[in-house]
Parts: structure tokens; C-alpha cells; sequence
């Protein structure tokens, strides 16, 4: 199955 | 000393109303160009990024930066009191505890001010650089908002698959599975129900059905949405305003 991931893998801030 | 005057009530309702569900507390900066907000919603998985350019108000000053902190949730029941075509004016002065929320009827003698009280919200501004991406779709956003709302009810995810001419959304679930096939074409007599998409590569991502839903709320501010997805970014989903535009990010699910 997919997991989420959350937008700190793409932005350093969040 | 801020003055921002919408024509009508109903477009700064729209654009609430658009990203009201997924975050609740937005720091509002105004600034002389206009107004820009960001929030991500408590799962960290969608950013919200609003920009309002002048040229979406009637009348703009702010001759000194201010940031609202605001409660969305306390901003909406504000602006539930006013009608649609009312005039709408958000005043505050330079180091603001409220903003003042001014409707005006614009057919009668009729004023109506509410005073919304700040909050002080510790939130960072993020500087989201120009992302690259493999796919860039454009396209009405009713038919967007139906395919999503048709596709959660039978999965909590929804894959999304481009290549070169078609465009397939499809969920898998329990109760059984759907599928909605696109191809880009143009609509000359009505240019805004035409499907456009540029493609560097096939993309094959898989995102949350609760926060495309949230998502698609921005629909009512714009006839088309624009998507860009890449396979090493958040997705980007974009409603235009006049001048501005309403921004959701949305980190995708990936294999483990």
C-alpha cells in the first residue's frame, strides 16, 4: 500500500 | 492604514470558503501590492498559498505593511452577515488588535460593520521556488470537482496517470473501483471547458482523497484549475482570481 508522506520531505520549513 | 474594498462580498467569500476546511488559523500579510496568506493544514500534507493582487479590488491602500491573524472559522461567521453584492472593505490601521469588516449596500441606504479580533499566530512564511514538473493540465474545474467527488466515494486514495494524450483518473476500493479517461482537446466557442496538457513525462501519482476534496472547494473561485504534478514534488492545484490566485501543494502517497 502507498503511504502519505507530508510536505516536509519537499520543503525544509514545513 | 489598510483599506481594502472588494466590489462584492461574495468573491472574498469564495476565496474563504475555498480553503476554510483544511486550515484555520492564516496570517493575512498586506502589503501595498495586495494581500498574500499560507497555511498548511495540521497533517502537514497541504500547503494553501493565497495571493489577492489589487487589481481583484476595487479600491487598495495599505501604506504600511500589516499582518491579520486570523480565524478563519470566526472570519466566516462574520462574513455569512453580509450579502453577496454588498460592498465589502476590510479596514485595520497599522498595528491592528481587529480588523473591521464594512458591508454596503450598494442599492440602499444600508451599512453594515463587524470588528473581527486578531490573533497572534506563530506561522512561518515559506518561499516555495519555482518547482519543476513533468505535467502541466489545465482544465474546467466543475468537471474536476466531479471527477473527484465521484472517485472518493469508492476509495480514500485517488492515482492520477498522464501520458502523452490521455489523462486517467482511478480509484480502487472496497465497494469496487472507477475510472475517468480525458483526452485534451479544444473548445473554440467556449475556450474555458478545453482540456490543455503539456507533458515532458508521464507521471503515475497516488493522493488522499480527503485533501483533493478540500481542494476542489477552491472551484467555485475559477472555471479551470491548472495541475502540475511531478513525481519529485507536491502536486500543485491553481485557481486564477482576476488578479492573484488561490495555491493548494499536496504532498502525494508513495510506496513504502
Amino acid at each position: 500500500a502507498k503511504k502519505q508522506v507530508t510536505l516536509a520531505r519537499f520543503f525544509s520549513q514545513v | 492604514m489598510l483599506e481594502a474594498k472588494f466590489e462584492e462580498a461574495s468573491l472574498f467569500k469564495r476565496i474563504i470558503d475555498g480553503f476554510k476546511d483544511c486550515v484555520q488559523l492564516v496570517n493575512f500579510q498586506c502589503k501595498e501590492d495586495g494581500i498574500i496568506a499560507q497555511a498548511v493544514d495540521d497533517s502537514r500534507v497541504l500547503l494553501v498559498s493565497l495571493e489577492i493582487g489589487i487589481e481583484a479590488f476595487q479600491n487598495y491602500r495599505c501604506d504600511h505593511p500589516v499582518t491579520l491573524g486570523i480565524d478563519l472559522t470566526s472570519l466566516s461567521k462574520i462574513l455569512r452577515c453580509g450579502n453577496n453584492t454588498d460592498n465589502l472593505t476590510l479596514i485595520a490601521d497599522d498595528t491592528p488588535d481587529s480588523v473591521l469588516l464594512l458591508f454596503e449596500d450598494t442599492k440602499k441606504d444600508r451599512i453594515a460593520e463587524y470588528s473581527l479580533k486578531l490573533m497572534d499566530i506563530d506561522a512561518e512564511f515559506l518561499k516555495i521556488e519555482d518547482l519543476a514538473y513533468d505535467c502541466t493540465l489545465k482544465m474546467p474545474s466543475p468537471e474536476f470537482s466531479k471527477i473527484v467527488r465521484d472517485l472518493s466515494q469508492l476509495s480514500d486514495s485517488i492515482n492520477i496517470m498522464i501520458t502523452k494524450e490521455t489523462i486517467k483518473f482511478v480509484a480502487d476500493g472496497d465497494i469496487g473501483s472507477g475510472s475517468v479517461i480525458l483526452k485534451p482537446f479544444v473548445n473554440m466557442d467556449k475556450p474555458q471547458e478545453s482540456i490543455n496538457l503539456n507533458m515532458d513525462q508521464p507521471v503515475d501519482l497516488t493522493f488522499g482523497s480527503k485533501y483533493l476534496l478540500d481542494i476542489v472547494k477552491g472551484s467555485a473561485l475559477s472555471d479551470n484549475v491548472g495541475v502540475r504534478l511531478s513525481s519529485e514534488a507536491p502536486a500543485l492545484f491553481q485557481f486564477d482570481l482576476k488578479s492573484g490566485y488561490l495555491q493548494f501543494f499536496l504532498a502525494p502517497k508513495f510506496n513504502d
